[in-house]
């Protein structure tokens, strides 16, 4: 493990749902300054994936790193990344513990 | 103006 992030996982999620089917909260300039999954929709394709979990810290969404984004550009990537036709997977590096990062 | 409230956001996919 490395020192910044000891417990990243790298989780990819099939689209295998219309929807995505999480919800986030925090941001930069919060208290919760990385986005944290607050919901997991059963049925939706986070669901379906099965490692997903409420409370992990999204460090990054297709390598490209929420340190610094503020809810709404962190919601919007996350966002175009599901929709992006280009790819059937969103791959998520999330952490199970909610350290300053 | 009151400040954003930015604590209380979440987006749902």
């Amino acid at each position: 493990p490395g020192l910044l992030e000891p417990t990243s996982i790298l989780v990819r999620v099939a689209k295998s749902a219309s929807t995505l089917g999480i919800a986030i909260e925090g941001g930069a300039n919060t208290r919760q300054p990385l986005p944290r999954i607050v919901t997991i929709q059963r049925g939706g394709s986070a669901h379906n994936c099965g490692q997903l979990r409420v409370g992990q810290v999204i460090l990054e969404v297709n390598g490209v790193s929420l340190r610094g984004r503020e809810h709404r550009e962190a919601a919007r990537l996350i966002a175009e990344a599901f929709k992006n036709k280009d790819k059937d997977h969103v791959d998520f590096l999330v952490t199970d513990f909610n350290v300053a990062l | 103006s009151p400040p954003k409230d930015y604590e209380d956001e979440v987006t749902f996919f």
